[in-house]
């Protein structure tokens, strides 16, 4: 039965898609079969996994408007056992579309019924913002996973976050809980790290992640080559540190 | 006559709220009458300069559903000659309110008419997304300044948003130009980091501000203490670039 997990934080730039792409591609090293749902308009993902997003016929898209069957916009990546359905930029027009339907919010939900089953894990990349494309997802997922990097603007804005996570739980999807916070971009040089983490240990107590993500140059190189960090950089503390959360979130399964 | 600037990447954490902010306080330090209008939701602006958003009666949102007077919403902040409007969580509902006003892309511009002549500079500080905010954004203003982090995800994104901004210049806003493309987050120490600004400068041409801002852990400390970067830490790089810019931004007057 297939764990589907949404990445969200509506803060811009905190890690949702170098999370969503290293952690699958460590679980798909590991044996599980994992897909990644990108449903940000930015199709950061795909382009993180060498895929030519342009040239995807299929793309969630195309799904989410009814015109193609999910199974057709499952695309390889160069590493085994890992899947995509890429994102493009006509998502973004779809959130317009998506407005005027009944049940608007259920839509990848139902989509992907079909599906759940044939992956161990799928995980939602979502998009900096709390509209219709993020709530799809929330109420499409079992759990949702919080990168938040740390920094004061990414800590105002949790609790935004939590208030839009609660919202759904009261109505749209009962069961959703949270998967948990992944600590990302931190620099142990700087108070302000060391004030961020303390912060959220005392609010989300054991619902933080053990892996701390450092600030780490090779993870944002990576995607510049195509490749997971495991695959890019297998020895530095980015790859590392994302190894070591794939092992925790299979040990909280 | 006030020249209206927007603010705008649809990619997350490039450094938008961190230009606005600084931008306009060097500005205002320089005698120039500066106000900021924060368009996104998250409202970082205000919370950058230690406005206590919560307790503001009346924020953009109010404006935009025609609540109160554009000139109830304006605040001081704690420099001379910077002023705001700040923003509030119920903009990301606005979203959907905007969507039936016939004209919505134009109720920032209308609500804006009345004032614009009482400053030099309006900077407005947009959401990361290409929605309906950002729209009204860059038809209310004069030109567009592009925060551009050195980091591949951030150059993928940039075709996305000049495809946006020229679809704008052809219908909403004929005279819409490109301010400049100011890079921030630059890491001296990585191949990406110079490669991105070979490509930025390629492409831009003389439309790359000539001020590079370094990352540079006080600029992402001043916020926590609700400051710009000229008022926390006057000396430091990150301080000197935003200043070097302001002068650019006043000299390409
Ligand atoms: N631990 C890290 N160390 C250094 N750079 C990182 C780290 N994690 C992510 N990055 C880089 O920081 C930038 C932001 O990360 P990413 O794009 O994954 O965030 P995001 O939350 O998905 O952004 P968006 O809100 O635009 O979707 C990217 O350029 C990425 O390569
Ligand atoms: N030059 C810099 N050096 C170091 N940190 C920086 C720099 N510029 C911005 N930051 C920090 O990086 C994070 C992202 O910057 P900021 O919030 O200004 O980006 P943004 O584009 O406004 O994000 P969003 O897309 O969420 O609106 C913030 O925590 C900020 O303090
Ligand atoms: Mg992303
Ligand atoms: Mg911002």
């Amino acid at each position: 039965m297939g764990r589907v997990i949404s990445v969200s934080n509506q803060k811009g730039g905190v890690g949702k898609t170098t999370t969503t792409v290293n952690l699958s591609a460590f679980l798909a090293e590991k044996g599980r079969r994992v897909l990644i749902i990108d449903i940000d308009p930015q199709a950061n993902a795909g382009y993180g996994l060498g895929i030519n997003v342009e040239d995807a016929d299929n793309t969630l898209y195309e799904v989410l408007i009814g015109q193609v069957d999910i199974r057709q916009a499952i695309y390889k990546t160069g590493i085994d056992n890992l899947f995509i359905i890429p994102s493009n930029i006509h998502l973004s027009g779809a959130q317009m579309d998506l407005l005027d339907i009944e049940g608007r919010e259920f839509v990848l939900k139902k989509a992907i019924a079909p599906i759940r089953d044939d992956f161990d894990f799928i995980f939602i990349d979502c998009p900096p913002s709390l509209g219709v494309l993020t709530l799809n997802s929330l109420v499409a997922a079992d759990s949702v996973m919080i990168p938040l990097q740390c920094e004061y603007y990414a800590l105002e804005g949790l609790s935004q976050l939590l208030r839009i996570i609660s919202m759904v739980q009261e109505s749209l999807n009962r069961t959703l809980k949270i998967e948990g916070v992944v600590l990302t971009m931190f620099d142990s040089r700087t108070n302000l790290s060391q004030q961020v983490v303390s912060d959220v240990r005392d609010f989300f107590k054991d619902r933080v992640f053990k892996s701390i993500v450092p600030r780490n140059v090779r993870l944002s190189e990576a995607p510049s080559f195509g490749k997971p960090i495991g695959v890019y950089d297998r020895h530095c503390v980015g790859s590392e540190r994302y190894e070591s959360l794939a092992e925790e979130v299979l040990n909280n399964g």
